[in-house]
């Protein structure tokens, strides 16, 4: 994986070769688990840091929910190899390595992903087809039983936003939260979107304040500071409905109702120019930021047992 | 596979309530054929939408005609596209992991 080229966007097959690449050349930090499978059977893929010990305190990182938003797999995988670079060189990320499990699921929509890049660079959604319905797909991130099929979310299957038949309708969803819930000891969860650069908590179906709304805050706060040390990028953030917009089915919603209090959702950097099509030259400088974002939040979570 | 050759994606950026739910608006008129990159939100936030060639006209004529104002993020998103795939295909692969 010192070869792999991080700076160029990548296939699905590269990502899942290097994901195997990545667990051959650090056995003793990184195993594959395969949560489930996709709609078009592809295998999902979630990569354990772990330095041992049984069903340890976890943090979950997911990038890729939505399959056009070609920066957030990048940074995956630079993520990924980031955890294995700075594991018994960084002592903060070694900390928490010593204590607890990190979980990246680096494609978290792999047909949708396959989809973006031999047919339709447009596309968000998952891939299964809609009874009745000649369009396909599903929101994944409009899937989840929290606030489900409230306003927020579209019940129309040709809606980029659909939020499907029912609840947990998306096997990479359901994969999701069977493993969620049987863990039972995940202590952050952070889900990765792109592009309007900012940090976001629960709620999003409801303007009533998380419990932990105060320590989410100022939580969040400091993530964007630290974010916006390295290239002065600029994030705003609060809790999702008063940031964005009301959305309803959200995974943050959900994961922050199963008990996980460092829940967050982020959306990385726009550059006002590109969109979706954010040139390959920022993946890593986007990568780095966010990195440190991510390190203020799973360092906080070490240092705060709940 | 699909072409995106003469889509535009627009930068609106609603001046008050009442722009805010004329683009809204604008998300109902299925037959634009439109895609919200960034939802409407609130004032003054940035709306990014593609607009597919054949209803771009008619999407800028109903903006003009409200008063909002737009700029073109995207002058022709298959031109990046295709910049992209080049990209993507110019760069030398990593060998393949032995099997």
């Amino acid at each position: 994986t010192d070869s792999f080229d991080y700076t160029q966007y990548h296939t699905l097959s590269e990502i899942y070769s290097f994901q195997d690449m990545l667990v051959a050349e650090n056995p003793k930090l990184v195993s594959k688990i395969v949560i489930g499978q996709s709609y078009e059977n592809r295998p999902l893929n979630v990569l354990k840091f772990s330095t041992g010990g049984t069903n340890r305190p976890a943090i979950w990182i997911d990038t890729g929910i939505h399959a056009r938003e070609w920066i957030t797999q990048a940074s995956g995988t630079w993520f990924a190899k980031k955890l294995v670079t700075d594991y018994g060189t960084d002592p903060a990320l070694t900390a928490i390595l010593n204590n607890m499990d990190i979980f990246l699921e680096i494609s978290v929509n792999p047909d949708g992903f396959y989809y973006t890049h031999n047919n339709n660079r447009m596309w968000r959604k998952t891939r299964k087809p809609n009874s009745g319905s000649s369009c396909v797909g599903v929101d994944p991130n409009r899937n989840w039983d929290a606030g489900f099929g409230l306003p927020g979310a579209s019940g129309n299957p040709c809606s980029e936003t659909y939020h499907g038949p029912k609840a947990e309708s998306e096997s990479e969803v359901k994969a999701i939260v069977d493993f969620v819930k049987s863990h039972g000891n995940i202590k952050a969860f952070i889900s990765i979107h792109s592009y309007s650069q900012m940090l976001m908590y629960p709620f999003g179906y409801t303007t009533t304040p998380a419990k932990d709304d105060a320590e989410l805050h100022s939580l969040a706060e400091k993530a964007i500071t630290d974010l916006a040390s390295l290239y002065g990028t600029s994030y705003t953030y609060g809790s999702l409905i008063d940031t964005i917009y009301q959305a309803s089915g959200i995974t943050i919603d959900w994961t922050y109702n199963q008990g996980i209090k460092f829940s967050y959702t982020f959306e990385l950097r726009d550059t006002g120019r590109y969109g979706f099509i954010l040139p390959a030259n920022q993946i890593v400088p986007t990568a780095q930021e966010t990195w440190l974002a991510l390190m203020t939040i799973m360092d906080h979570t070490n240092k705060n047992p709940y | 596979k699909e072409s995106f050759e003469g889509h535009q994606v627009l930068r609106i950026i609603p001046k008050d309530d009442i722009q805010l739910s004329l683009i809204k608006e604008l998300e109902d008129m299925i037959h634009f054929e439109v895609d919200f990159w960034k939802e409407v939100t609130r004032v003054n936030t940035p709306v990014d939408v593609r607009v597919p060639f054949h209803s771009l006209q008619s999407v800028k004529i109903y903006l003009e005609t409200q008063g909002i104002e737009y700029s073109i993020m995207i002058e022709d998103l298959q031109v990046m596209l295709d910049e992209e795939q080049k990209e993507m295909m110019s760069v030398a692969r990593a060998p393949e992991p032995r099997n």
